[in-house]
């Protein structure tokens, strides 16, 4: 499902460079359960907006079901992000003046979807996270852990086939981030792809595959468990 | 130091009303190291705020250092902000499109330091966090986890009497959020009075008395451990 071979991804602040990622093969199967973990400015970050087809890459080759990414117009790499890929960014992203049920219609009106189907799939998303009664409320009067999981209801609405959640639990005490990763638990028995960011080693655990990340490389891959 | 009596925080959403705290008595004394942990939604953050005289409480009595916080007048409220209390915010609040050296400058600016003494504190600041190398870029150039050092450094750049802390290592891997509380242990050593949210259980055991918060009531406080 996720071919990558020699990825990089350099930023250019002004006349200096940043290498994030110095060169990424990864194979990731459909259905697989992956956790990537690794230090503070590793790059973790920066590889699930490659794969999440947020970013393009410096160098190398990413296919994505077989199709070449680089080779993607815009309009079919935005189609392939609304339909295939949901994404829990780690800085949540949800519009702050909108109420948590239209953050989370948002994705379905993209993917023409009519307001009432729409209405009731975004409701049982939110209620999936334990937020049924945060419907009406706005990010901003929502407490972190609040706003983290309407971010996770917001990238499940559209059932992904591949789920990218990038420190979905960062801001959850352990009862509310274990109800977090059951549901992804859920996911991944129906099948769905899932690809998990976190620095909590018991969180990494509920993975099936762990990949640790420093510097940019991959550091170790127990793919072969 | 800090000394609460029936403090509560009401929340008004139209015509909703989320009673974020209902009824605390809490009494902190000068450089104790407090950690407070809960659900989330508990009223963590919410207590946090007015502890850091950045909210009022709708009902009950604060007296910070002997003074009544709610007879104080807004300059006043101000002036302790800036010179005895450093923030963390759980959700950074940095200034997008200044530098990471700027954005730990600013509490300084308003203390009334020159100029040159503010770059040397904040430069230094900056490398107690490990970011000696981030000096000149933005926030939306950095990694999660470096933004929220940048939160860290400027909360500690004005050498304040209390730190509050909510979530500092929500984002940083074992190691560089270890640096961190080992930061957080040196200050403690050296008399700050620390009050630090976490969710995470071995955070919260680098502190010497835990607070557990459950719908916006203390449900436990083993001050007297
Ligand atoms: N500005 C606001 N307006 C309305 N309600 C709010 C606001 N901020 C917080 N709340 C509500 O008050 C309650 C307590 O929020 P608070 O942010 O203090 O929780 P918390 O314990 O910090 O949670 P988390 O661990 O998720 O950060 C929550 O139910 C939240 O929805
Ligand atoms: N937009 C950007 N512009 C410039 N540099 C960036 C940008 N985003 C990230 N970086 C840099 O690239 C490196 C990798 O960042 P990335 O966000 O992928 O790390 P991360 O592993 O997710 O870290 P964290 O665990 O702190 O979230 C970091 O050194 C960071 O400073
Ligand atoms: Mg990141
Ligand atoms: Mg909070």
């Amino acid at each position: 499902l996720i071919e990558m071979r020699g990825i990089e991804k350099v930023y250019k602040l002004g006349s200096e460079r940043v290498n994030a990622l110095r060169g990424i093969d990864l194979d990731v199967s459909e259905g697989e359960y992956v956790a990537l973990t690794g230090p503070s400015g590793s790059g973790k970050s920066t590889l699930m907006h490659l794969i999440g087809c947020l970013d393009s890459p410096t160098a190398g080759r990413y296919l994505l079901a077989g199709s070449d990414v680089s080779s993607m117009s815009d309009a079919a790499l935005a189609r392939v992000r609304n339909r295939q890929i949901g994404f829990v960014f780690q800085t949540f992203n949800l519009l702050p003046r909108a109420t948590a049920l239209h953050n989370v219609e948002i994705p379905l009106i993209y993917g023409g979807l009519g307001s009432r189907e729409r209405r009731r799939r975004a409701t049982a998303a939110l209620e999936r996270v334990g937020l049924a009664d945060r419907m009406k409320h706005q990010p901003n009067q929502m407490s972190g852990g609040q706003r983290q999981r309407v971010a996770v209801a917001r990238a499940l609405v559209t059932d992904p086939s591949i789920l990218l959640a990038d420190e979905p639990t960062g801001n959850l005490d352990t009862a509310t981030g274990n109800s977090i990763l059951e549901l992804f638990a859920q996911l991944h028995a129906s099948g769905q792809t899932i690809v998990l960011v976190t620095h909590e080693a018991d969180v990494a655990a509920h993975a099936r595959r762990h990949i640790v990340l420093r510097d940019g490389k991959i550091e170790s891959d127990d793919a072969n468990k």
